[in-house]
């Protein structure tokens, strides 16, 4: 199963992730 | 010569012709792979071998639907408690769970693998950070991320899928979006989704393996407004069949949950699979997926917000939002 986010954010927002890492819930996906 | 052997032959003259045709396609698709992950070594970027009409019609056939609800059927039987342990061990050793998390380690405790699947962590498991305003929402593997661009949004990388297509039209938001927006105002759909002047649309897709914990949360501080459930194909979506079936999200069953955020828009899609066809929201007791019949791109559109509720169903980060369920 996949769970997709898709949101609104001010052009400053980053992901701070790499395609392909293990994460776990509650992690940080990213911030301003 | 008797006529059941001439009957037998006749009905196995084909087979090698057909084993010959299948073992050719394979052993062709497969050295056009090995190729493919040469020039990577080498550092050439490769166009991702997304599959034609032919193939996905082809996949759409099996009847993924069917298997995941028998599949569902068959994890609901109670296990003996003495055939728990190892069944469920067999699991844990085959996708790598990690029982010192489960808030119960106990295995006996689990009546079927339908629960086992369920089965909730350690309060302490999993701290939420309190630093970012955006949290993973499951545990799993960060399949793709960004920033959406013409109104196209990366499954993998390099395989894209229609935004619209995915949300659907964009009829949820009459409650959401002040009046002076109106459609003919944004260029595209993607700019019907951007509410405030400077923002921009994100993504991020999250693809949970059979061993991860299945529950998800909820990513940030927001309101859910509407619900919005799309009936459709089960076909599996780990990381090789995204990178080969294109819109594969479009296909399959799912659930968008759109509201605000701080910042404007906000969603949340639950993607089923085959093997896990059901989708479950805590806080929405109407929504029932993975059921026997349904028409083909058809959508059920569902709202919470009502006349004593005008903003719809506020989430704290980190609370529990829906699970997986087999089935």
């Amino acid at each position: 199963s996949t769970i997709v986010l898709l949101f609104e954010a001010p052009r400053d927002f980053a992901f701070n992730l790499k395609a392909g890492q293990k994460i776990r819930y509650g992690e940080p996906l990213g911030s301003m | 010569f008797s006529p059941v052997s001439l009957g037998l032959q006749a009905r196995l003259r084909p087979l090698p012709l057909i084993l010959a045709t299948g073992g050719g396609y394979v052993g062709y698709d497969q050295y056009g792979r090995y190729r493919d992950r040469e020039l990577e070594k080498l550092g050439i970027e490769v166009e991702p071998r997304v599959a034609n009409e032919a193939q996905v019609g082809l996949y759409k056939t099996i009847p993924t639907r069917l298997l995941s609800r028998a599949w569902g059927r068959l994890n609901q039987v109670e296990l003996p408690t003495w055939l728990r342990k190892p069944v469920y061990s067999l699991y844990i050793w085959t996708f790598g769970v990690n029982m010192q998390e489960a808030a119960v380690e106990d295995l006996h405790h689990y009546r079927n693998l339908g629960e086992f699947f369920r089965r909730k962590l350690k309060p302490q498991a999993r701290p939420v950070c309190d630093s970012h305003c955006v949290i993973s929402p499951a545990d799993g593997k960060i399949l793709h991320f960004g920033r959406v661009r013409n109104c196209e949004v990366e499954q993998v990388k390099g395989v894209t899928y229609s935004l619209e297509t995915f949300l659907g039209p964009h009829t949820w938001a009459e409650s959401l979006v002040d009046a002076t927006r109106n459609e003919d105002d944004a260029s595209s759909f993607q700019d019907l989704l951007v509410t405030k002047e400077g923002n921009e649309l994100f993504h991020c897709v999250v693809y949970l393996a059979p061993g991860d914990y299945h529950c998800f949360h909820s990513p940030t501080d927001w309101t859910v407004a509407h619900r919005r459930h799309f009936p459709g194909s089960l076909m599996s979506v780990n990381p090789g069949v995204a990178r080969w079936i294109k819109e594969l999200f479009c296909h399959n069953e799912r659930v968008v949950l759109s509201g605000e955020w701080t910042h404007g828009f906000f969603s949340l899609t639950a993607v089923g699979a085959t093997n896990v066809g059901s989708i479950r929201i805590y806080f929405d007791k109407e929504l029932r997926t993975n059921a026997p019949r349904y028409s083909k791109g058809s959508y059920n559109d569902f709202s919470y917000i009502s006349n004593n509720n005008r903003e719809g169903v506020a989430m704290r980060k980190g609370e529990h939002l829906g699970e997986f369920n087999l089935g």
